[in-house]
């Protein structure tokens, strides 16, 4: 795993976010649930807890248009992309309108994890090399319902944030 | 071995600008020559961060890296 340079990340552990705007291709329950689970991977691994909002701004802003300088490039290539903690438009996630994502399907890019990356990079991770890991920067695809958060990507995480507590 | 088609060579500069910080050189009686010397240094960033053979060259394997579907974050800190 690796961190962005000077490891910025969060300096609490409650975190909000907010979804702007949606995919034509999917239902707004669908969206939702894949934003929920997505979140949720790296929720169970450390102390953060996520609160959704539905107006002004939240730390991990979602949406579906880039939003910024950095343009998207059409169906493919790029799917989606992220930015490091920080005030404004850190912890931001951008997905690609042109790409077809599903809820579930091999037939499109699974929005549950092309999102559970980016929130990686929400939280503060920077790509790993490590092949297998979440945090790996191509798409590879794998059933939502078995997917497990990587020993690599663990470790990454809770470097930055601790472990989840069970008290 | 080397792929020498312009379309190829295209994305990957392309790819590289995006993801490896490849820079447009601008002084032009040395500009070829040093874009050369840095796009073979890039390469070999990005073959060394995908556990690829360094070489520098534009190899197959690493054109069909090039061409998966991937974040937008680039591999290397800006």
């Amino acid at each position: 795993y690796s961190t962005f340079k000077g490891k910025p990340k969060w300096q609490t552990n409650k975190l909000t976010y907010r979804i702007v705007n949606y995919t034509p291709d999917m239902s707004v329950a669908e969206v939702d649930t894949s934003m929920e689970k997505a979140l949720q991977v790296w929720a169970k691994v450390t102390p953060l807890k996520f609160t959704r909002i539905n107006r002004g701004t939240a730390d991990i802003m979602i949406s579906f248009d880039h939003g910024d300088a950095y343009p998207f490039d059409g169906p493919e290539g790029t799917l989606a992309h992220a930015f490091a903690p920080s005030p404004a438009i850190g912890g931001d996630a951008h997905f690609d309108d042109d790409e077809f994502f599903t809820f579930r399907s091999s037939r499109g890019f699974v929005l549950f994890l092309v999102a559970a990356h980016e929130f990686g990079h929400s939280l503060g991770l920077s790509h790993s090399n490590v092949r297998g890991a979440l945090m790996f920067p191509t798409y590879s695809f794998t059933s939502p319902d078995r997917f497990s958060l990587p020993s690599d990507d663990i470790r990454g995480i809770q470097s930055l944030y601790g472990k989840h507590m069970i008290l | 071995g080397p792929i020498s088609q312009p379309s190829d060579k295209d994305e990957a500069t392309h790819y590289l600008k995006s993801f490896y910080n490849l820079t447009d050189l601008t002084d032009e009686t040395t500009a070829v020559r040093r874009e050369a010397s840095q796009m073979t240094e890039k390469l070999k960033e990005m073959q060394k961060f995908f556990g690829f053979k360094v070489t520098g060259k534009l190899d197959k394997e690493t054109m069909e890296m090039m061409k998966k579907p991937r974040c937008g974050v680039p591999d290397v800190a800006a």
